[in-house]
């Protein structure tokens, strides 16, 4: 794992308590807006899982610490978007909280309904670019969730122990988790 | 110009989904120190774009030494074999689809929050 210059984090007093908000104008149409936040919370959950931080869904777009959009080309950052795949999505650094999406992307939440080759798993890219929201950067493992490339049709969700190593060390341990049983489900992955 | 060869390989690839761009980027396979091919410049743009490459203003078509070591830290970041060339597997991680946020230059996208 590694992390952004200046090892940036979100300063708080614990219980850290994030909140975060879709844009209201920003979005995509095709999936309705229940599956995405359903998606969103669970990509939020299995952060919170590992590290004493909760997150919580509002309202109030401009106020939430996180906030997520969908945008197509340049969206006014310095970095626009590049249409279908090439780049899926980008995530700002501690304490900034935008997390965009490119809106060109095929998104699915289950590609048993969406067959298009092009297809990209929301929820993987959702976990992903919260880790950078976190305070993560990429790594070189490519089992890991903050790994930088996701291929088309693929899955991945599950935090791997670089993962929450690595935010660990930002945040501390949830002290509901146990390192074991990541251990025992990386090896059963691993040989299953 | 297009040649047959090319075409073929383009044919081939189009039943993958890799971005279209980058996808281009297959026709540099094995290249490595010294080569020179048409369009190189775009590849050195993508290193430059996820800090791999300091910027500089006309990049050229030449696989120069700035290149190589480019190659080899994206080979080492990304977890693949150091070979300094344009492999297959380094060409597979370059066209794949990903995330926007630098790999090296952390700077680029870190922001704080007025």
């Amino acid at each position: 794992f590694t992390y952004f210059y200046g090892k940036p984090r979100w300063a708080r007093t614990s219980p850290v308590t994030l909140t975060y908000a879709f844009s209201p104008y920003d979005m995509i149409n095709y999936i309705g807006l229940s599956d995405i936040k359903v998606v969103f919370k669970r990509a939020f959950s299995r952060w919170a899982s590992v590290i004493p931080v909760n997150f919580a869904e509002i309202e109030e777009y401009e106020s939430a610490d996180i906030r997520i959009g969908f945008y197509h080309r340049d969206h006014g950052d310095g970095e626009p978007f590049d249409g279908v795949l090439g780049v899926l999505a980008h995530a700002f650094s501690p304490e900034n909280g935008r997390f965009h999406l490119d809106a060109a992307e095929t998104w699915a939440v289950d590609f048993d309904k969406v067959k298009s080759k092009v297809a990209v798993d929301l929820e993987s890219v959702a976990t992903h670019e919260i880790g950078h929201v976190l305070g993560l950067a990429h790594t070189s493992v490519k089992e890991a969730v903050m790994y930088p490339s996701l291929s088309p049709r693929t899955k991945k969700v599950d935090l791997k122990i670089d993962d929450v190593e690595g935010v660990q060390a930002l945040y501390g341990s949830n002290p509901n988790f146990r390192f074991s049983s990541l251990i025992e489900s990386e090896n059963s992955s691993n040989h299953g | 110009r297009i040649t047959p060869d090319q075409v073929t390989v383009i044919t081939v690839d189009s039943t993958n989904t890799h971005n279209a761009t980058w996808h281009e980027f297959t026709r540099f396979l094995d290249a490595g120190k010294g080569s020179h091919v048409s369009g190189m410049s775009e590849l050195k743009k993508y290193f430059k774009r996820f800090g791999y490459l300091p910027f500089i203003a006309n990049f050229t078509d030449i696989f120069d030494t700035q290149l190589e070591s480019a190659v080899i830290l994206y080979q080492t970041k990304l977890g693949l074999p150091v070979t300094g060339k344009l492999d297959t597997d380094t060409i597979s991680t370059i066209i794949s689809p990903r995330c926007g946020v630098s790999d090296t230059d952390h700077h680029r996208i870190h922001a704080t929050k007025h």
